[in-house]
């Protein structure tokens, strides 16, 4: 009886060791075959060309009055909240869009008399530190769409999507102001080059509904221009950026232009449907999202004036503007 | 909303940064 026992608990043990390894086996054969379908799909994603719109569903898009429904929520969102009101309406923007009030330099949501004002909310100042050891930071917070060389004189605002450069920044009739040659020769691209040995760059940056909204300078550099360009307030969600060719190029942008240490330097704030309105601090004349501005034009200011040749000087990290609703 | 920067720089300007990476301001973008 005892052998018997014995034969069988030897045996018992050999099955579950057969199981076990077996399906380990399987589960590593399993894992593999797992990887390599996943690898495959990213790579088909990478080859596969951006579903780009139809100039006819472009057309469409922009037919939509983006500017007038902007405006109409801007206002909206003027109005002063009754302060029972406050703590709920904020509390489900901060849910929806994960805003994290532990960093504003307001926390107590009553404070806020409107949702416009909560959009721009400030920051605590030792939230971000400003990095010291690297010559360019994020001007912003966000995510990064697309960032690299400027190739051909265009540029991408995601993955394979492209967007002319001469058509987002407009003629270079501001370069006077700047050390840009302007040889018939050279291309747009070769123009804004200005010292041997130096490339043209670019990084995008989108800003989601609950980022902190205001934007600061991303360099030690010299504003010595700004250009605006009215234009359709069509989202800039990554999922639309990816659709539509030139969306940078449709939408009201104001651009501003200048020199830092290795030459031509220059941030352009790109407005949306709900984010329509750019206000740039030392700019007072700047009025962005207006009705008597019209789609296709642009409207030129230089800093450089008798009194001040330098243009306007800005420090890395200094508070540059904000992003408003509507 | 969107930003974006187009700037000049020496060949051996790199990006620290990932397509699609989440970003603060005052992080670091590149250097030379």
């Amino acid at each position: 009886l005892q052998t018997m026992s014995l034969r069988a608990v030897t045996r018992a043990r050999a099955i579950r060791l057969l199981v076990a390894t077996g399906g380990g086996y399987v589960g590593y054969w399993q894992y593999g075959k797992y990887k390599e379908q996943k690898q495959e799909h990213q790579e088909i994603e990478i080859l596969r060309p951006p579903n780009i719109a139809n100039p006819w569903q472009v057309g469409l898009y922009k037919s939509i009055p983006t500017r007038l429904l902007s405006r109409a929520w801007g206002r909206l969102n003027q109005v002063e909240l009754p302060t029972w009101m406050r703590k709920p309406v904020y509390n489900l923007y901060i849910w929806t869009f994960g805003v994290n009030m532990k960093e504003a330099a307001v926390e107590d949501l009553q404070h806020y008399r409107n949702l416009s004002e909560f959009f721009r909310r400030k920051l605590k100042p030792q939230a971000r530190p400003v990095c010291g050891s690297h010559c360019v930071i994020s001007p912003s917070d966000g995510k990064i769409l697309h960032f690299g060389r400027v190739k051909n004189c265009e540029v991408e605002q995601v993955k394979g999507v492209t967007y002319s450069l001469e058509t987002f920044l407009g003629p270079q009739t501001w370069c006077e102001n700047l050390e840009i040659s302007n040889s018939k020769t050279e291309t747009f691209q070769d123009q804004l080059v200005t010292k041997e040995g130096n490339d043209l760059y670019h990084c995008v940056i989108y800003l989601a509904p609950g980022d902190y909204h205001c934007f600061h300078s991303p360099t030690d550099w010299r504003v010595s221009h700004r250009r605006h360009f009215p234009g359709s307030l069509m989202s800039v969600n990554p999922g639309v950026a990816r659709w539509i060719k030139e969306l940078f190029c449709h939408n009201e942008r104001v651009v501003l232009a200048g020199e830092w240490i290795h030459g031509f330097f220059s941030l352009t704030a790109v407005g949306a449907t709900n984010v329509g309105s750019i206000r740039i601090y030392f700019d007072s004349d700047l009025h962005t999202n207006s009705p008597r501005y019209m789609k296709g034009s642009y409207n030129d200011f230089s800093f450089v004036t008798n009194n001040n040749k330098e243009g306007i000087t800005m420090r890395k990290g200094e508070h540059l503007g904000e992003f408003n609703l509507g | 909303s969107t930003i974006v920067l187009i700037f000049e720089a020496p060949k051996d300007f790199t990006f620290n940064l990932n397509s699609g990476q989440k970003i603060r301001f005052g992080e670091a973008l590149g250097s030379m």
